[in-house]
């Protein structure tokens, strides 16, 4: 099963 | 304060159209540089990143860097009321809690203002690295959203892959499958109707198709659209805005667990 990641599993708050 | 004053008003209602849907509440980010926003949707898949640089704008004046926060929805609907040809100019306060929208026909004959109340938004501003991607995808905008809009009717996800044959969309569902493959295509006769592929190394990735139909929704922005690709990382789809700037979504990819 393909699970859905999210935006902030890549960018960080800066 | 900012002042800012756009001839080609109908710039930002498309704008406006290409975001909407996708994010509620945002902070616009007045500085030197132009009017920007940076937001992700509510469930945090996908971003949208906006700029319009001040050089684009007949009259561009900020003071100070501050942010002002909107309600889309709202905001789109004060700019509905701006006809097409009308320039549009907005005007705000550090620390104020409205803003002005003023329209003016292109004679001059009709006058119209409209005060949007601001709200206060918290929101986290995400650091984007800078990445050298897979593969980088340039075709017709319009051909993208009948891509997307085609599969959608089938499924709800689409694996985007681009190999040395070309870029393929696919997608399956209860009624059965699909595969688009669009080849690199220079020889047309105007160069923003041709795909053109750059890859350095093979890439598959999928993504959910709902949200790939909400970036379509940017396509009247510009007759091209860029879609820059990676392993594991989320996908920009890229929409130019002529002379002023751009509107960049990145989308979380679906991963096997």
């Amino acid at each position: 099963v393909n699970q859905q990641r999210q935006i902030t599993n890549f960018f960080s708050p800066s | 304060m900012l002042e800012l004053r756009l001839v080609q008003g109908s710039l930002l209602k498309k704008v406006l159209e290409s975001i909407k849907d996708l994010v509620n509440d945002a902070n616009f980010d007045c500085s030197a540089t132009g009017f920007s926003l940076q937001a992700m949707d509510s469930s945090h898949v996908a971003l949208v990143s906006l700029l319009l640089r001040s050089e684009g704008f007949e009259h561009y004046r900020c003071d100070k860097n501050f942010s002002m926060g909107m309600n889309l929805g709202n905001m789109s609907k004060m700019l509905k009321c701006a006809g097409n040809d009308d320039i549009i100019t907005i005007k705000g306060d550090d620390g104020g809690d409205t803003i002005t929208f003023m329209f003016e026909s292109p004679s001059q004959d009709k006058i119209a203002d409209f005060e949007m109340k601001l709200m206060d938004i918290d929101s986290e501003h995400l650091g984007i690295p800078e990445a050298e991607y897979h593969a980088i995808v340039r075709m017709p905008s319009a051909e993208f959203a009948r891509i997307c809009k085609d599969l959608s009717s089938i499924g709800d996800t689409v694996i985007i892959s681009v190999t040395k044959e070309g870029v393929k969309f696919s997608t399956k569902g209860d009624i059965g499958t699909a595969n688009i493959v669009c080849r690199q295509n220079t020889t047309v006769d105007k160069p923003e109707e041709a795909t053109i592929i750059e890859m350095q190394e093979p890439v598959s990735l999928t993504f959910a198709l709902r949200y790939m139909n909400s970036f379509t929704k940017a396509s009247p922005l510009s007759n091209t659209v860029t879609i820059s690709l990676s392993s594991e990382l989320p996908v920009v789809v890229e929409y130019k805005i002529a002379e002023m700037g751009y509107i960049r979504y990145y989308l979380a990819p679906k991963i096997e667990d």
